[in-house]
């Protein structure tokens, strides 16, 4: 289906916006892992979301490759996908939980939160 | 599992990173239809997801989290969510540190002694990885004065810690302080630098011992009297062996999901076993 762009306009040859951060709400209870983790119960993670088409913004921070595959890309669709849009830089939360033992733990997990996203 | 639970906010984001933090509303149909599925699995599979999902919810919630580890993480979620560097861990010497244990004393003071003297101290640490670099840690015990004992305890104490060495042999004096008491209501947490102790121990189970006297005479003070006393205390307000470490390789969540795998194999296996035995027994 048609897309519409920030300024109104209808383009019919895409079906999904660029390669950006979107909302991503984790909510521990609802995976079952609040009988384990204490705090928090929820937070947002976001995810990366969209195509990485030609050409690509250097917002995106892409890499050299994923440059070469987009272009590759744009000019044979068949011959390679395009690049893959990821997490570019994360970012760590704290959770206290409770251990095999019964302890509880406060740890820092790093790569929880996405920052950024960009073409890989 | 995964897609089911973690279903993108519709709209704005949510915020929502506090410990009273509940549940979001399910408004994703794909979401629920999803937990749906997971629900009405294979009954093989769904008798053995209750039964680990009831193991687990047992054991998460006979513990109730002490009011440091509580404040430790109030505070460092804070200073995350600011965005800045200023958090209590930070600023400290160990700021080297990515996880907190916050182990609990399992000791009980001996009922009929009407004279405590002395009191022991026991923490299970069997916990602690050796994957993990130890980068402090601290005993911290509660002084919280009984109301009949407040007029009369003013004056000059000397706080004794040693590690106990085990049966028959004699103990270890690791600190020893002045508790200078000015005002008779006064109380709080006594804190003690054990880091070197743990890192020299390779023990599972771990052993303090506290005296007191009183600076004048050498007297040995009874525990209860200054406030060191057990009885009726909330888990909260037992004493604390907090322990800081640092993991050298990047931790992933992966390592705690397999923990809880490989305990809930084993009752699994705790299960056969017996049944096994019963058959044979039969």
């Amino acid at each position: 289906s048609a897309f519409t762009s920030r300024h109104g306009k209808r383009h019919g040859r895409k079906s999904k916006s660029r390669c950006s951060k979107k909302p991503l709400h984790v909510n521990f209870k609802e995976l079952g892992w609040d009988d384990w983790i204490i705090a928090p119960l929820d937070y947002e993670a976001y995810h990366c979301e969209g195509v990485c088409d030609f050409p690509l913004r250097s917002h995106l921070e892409p890499t050299n490759h994923a440059i070469i595959q987009t272009l590759m890309n744009s000019m044979d669709p068949n011959s390679t996908p395009p690049s893959c849009c990821v997490p570019t830089k994360l970012s760590p939360i704290s959770i206290l939980y409770i251990d095999a033992g019964n302890n509880v733990v406060y740890k820092q997990y790093e790569d929880m939160v996405v920052e950024s996203c960009g073409c890989r | 599992v995964e897609t089911a639970a973690l279903s993108p906010a519709p709209g704005s984001s949510s915020p929502g990173t506090g410990l009273s933090g509940g549940p979001g509303r399910h408004t994703d149909t794909r979401a629920s239809k999803l937990l749906l599925v997971k629900e009405n699995g294979p009954p093989a599979a769904r008798s053995h997801h209750h039964h680990r999902r009831r193991r687990r919810r047992r054991r998460a919630h006979s513990v109730v989290p002490h009011h440091f580890m509580m404040s430790i993480y109030t505070a460092e979620s804070a200073a995350e969510r600011v965005g800045t560097n200023a958090s209590l861990l930070r600023a400290s010497s160990r700021s080297a540190a990515n996880a907190i244990t916050g182990f609990v004393d399992t000791a009980e003071d001996d009922a009929v002694d009407s004279h405590l003297k002395r009191q022991q101290y026991l923490f299970d640490v069997a916990a602690l990885s050796n994957k993990e670099e130890l980068v402090g840690a601290e005993l911290r015990l509660l002084r919280k004065t009984p109301e009949q004992f407040r007029p009369t305890l003013s004056g000059l104490y000397d706080l004794k810690l040693y590690s106990c060495l085990g049966e028959g042999q004699p103990s270890k004096l690791l600190q020893s302080r002045s508790l200078h008491i000015h005002q008779s209501d006064a109380q709080g947490w006594e804190v003690f630098d054990v880091w070197e102790t743990l890192r020299l121990s390779h023990s599972a189970q771990f052993c303090f011992e506290l005296k007191v006297t009183s600076g004048q005479g050498e007297r040995d003070i009874d525990l209860r009297q200054l406030g060191f006393g057990r009885k009726g205390r909330a888990s909260q307000e037992r004493a604390l062996l907090v322990v800081f470490t640092r993991t050298r390789r990047r931790e992933s969540l992966f390592s705690e999901m397999k923990e809880d795998i490989k305990s809930s194999e084993g009752s699994a296996g705790e299960l056969q076993l017996h049944a096994r035995r019963r058959r044979r027994r039969r």
